[in-house]
C-alpha cells in the first residue's frame, strides 16, 4: 500500500493549483523514495516536473511502485474542502483505482476522507539530463511574477539575456517596447529578497509569455525562483518547496524560423 | 518565430 501524510494541506494546495491549469491531467508516480510527476501541457511547448521526496513527508510508506493518473482539477476541487493547517494524508492501496484524501483539523475534532478516482493515462516519460548552464539566476520570486505580469501588457514574447550587467527582460507590442532589468543584488539583509546571477557565457533565448506568466502560479509555494539558461535549450523555472522537494517548468524556447 | 516541442531536446527515457 501507499500511504502519505503532511502536516500542513496548504503546501499541496498551492502545489494542485500551480499545476492544475497548465496541465490538466498527469501520473504521480509513487516509488519507496518519493512521489514524481512529469507531465507536459496541452501544446507539447513545456513540461513540469514534479519531486516530493519521502523524508519531507511526517510518514511515507510505499510498498509497491505505482503510477496513478490525476485529474488536477478534480484533485484540487477536493483539496479546497481542506483547511490550510489541516493535516493531510494521502493512501491507496496496491493496483487501486481510487485514491484516498484524508484531513484532520489541527486540534482533531473534524476528520474527513475524500476518495478521488484514478484515470489510466498514457504518457512519454522523458530523460532530462543534469547540466550546466550559461546562466542560472535566483530572484525573489514575487518580482518574477510581476516581471512576466507587467510585460505581458505590452507583448506576447520575451527575450530574456544574461550579462555581467545582469538579467534584462524585454518585450514590444502594438503600443510600444518594455525593458526590465535585475542586477545581481546581495545587500537586502534577508536573502529571499536577493538576486543572485551566476553566469558562466552570455545567452538571450526568448520565450511565450504567457506560460511564464502560468509559471508564476507557483509563486505562493516559496519566496525565491531559479531560472536556468542555456542557449538554443528550454529555460528552467525552478521553485523549491522546502525541504519536501521542487517543481520545475520547462519551457521551450522561441527560434526564428 | 517557431516553437519545437519539448520532447525535441529531452529523449524518451
Amino acid at each position: 500500500m501507499f500511504e502519505a501524510r503532511l502536516p500542513q494541506a496548504a503546501v499541496l494546495k498551492k502545489l494542485v493549483e500551480a499545476l492544475k491549469e497548465l496541465v490538466t491531467e498527469g501520473n504521480f508516480d509513487v516509488s519507496p523514495s518519493g512521489i514524481s510527476l512529469q507531465a507536459m501541457d496541452s501544446s507539447h511547448v513545456c513540461l513540469v516536473t514534479l519531486q516530493l521526496n519521502d523524508d519531507g513527508f511526517e510518514h511515507f510508506r510505499c510498498d509497491r511502485n505505482m503510477s496513478m493518473g490525476i485529474h488536477f482539477g478534480n484533485l484540487s476541487k477536493i483539496l479546497k474542502c481542506a483547511g490550510n493547517e489541516d493535516t493531510i494524508t494521502l493512501k491507496a492501496e496496491d493496483n487501486a483505482d481510487q485514491l484516498t484524501l484524508m484531513f484532520e483539523s489541527a486540534n482533531q475534532d473534524r476528520i474527513s476522507d475524500f476518495d478521488l478516482k484514478l484515470m489510466s493515462i498514457e504518457s512519454e516519460h522523458l530523460g532530462i539530463p543534469d547540466q550546466d548552464y550559461s546562466a542560472e539566476v535566483k530572484m525573489p520570486s514575487a518580482e518574477y511574477q510581476r516581471i512576466v505580469r507587467d510585460l505581458t501588457s505590452m507583448g506576447d514574447t520575451v527575450l530574456v539575456s544574461a550579462t555581467k550587467e545582469g538579467i534584462k527582460f524585454s518585450t514590444s507590442g502594438d503600443i510600444g517596447t518594455a525593458n526590465i532589468t535585475l542586477r545581481h543584488n546581495t545587500t537586502p539583509e534577508k536573502e529571499d529578497e536577493q538576486t543572485h546571477i551566476d553566469l558562466k557565457e552570455p545567452v538571450a533565448l526568448t520565450f511565450a509569455l504567457r506560460y511564464l506568466n502560468n509559471f508564476a502560479k507557483a509563486t505562493p509555494l516559496t519566496p525565491q525562483v531559479k531560472l536556468s539558461l542555456t542557449k538554443d535549450l528550454p529555460v528552467v523555472v525552478e521553485y523549491k518547496v522546502g525541504e519536501l522537494g521542487q517543481v520545475r517548468f520547462f519551457l521551450a524556447p522561441k527560434i526564428d524560423d | 518565430m517557431k516553437q519545437k516541442p519539448i520532447s525535441a531536446f529531452f529523449g524518451a527515457s
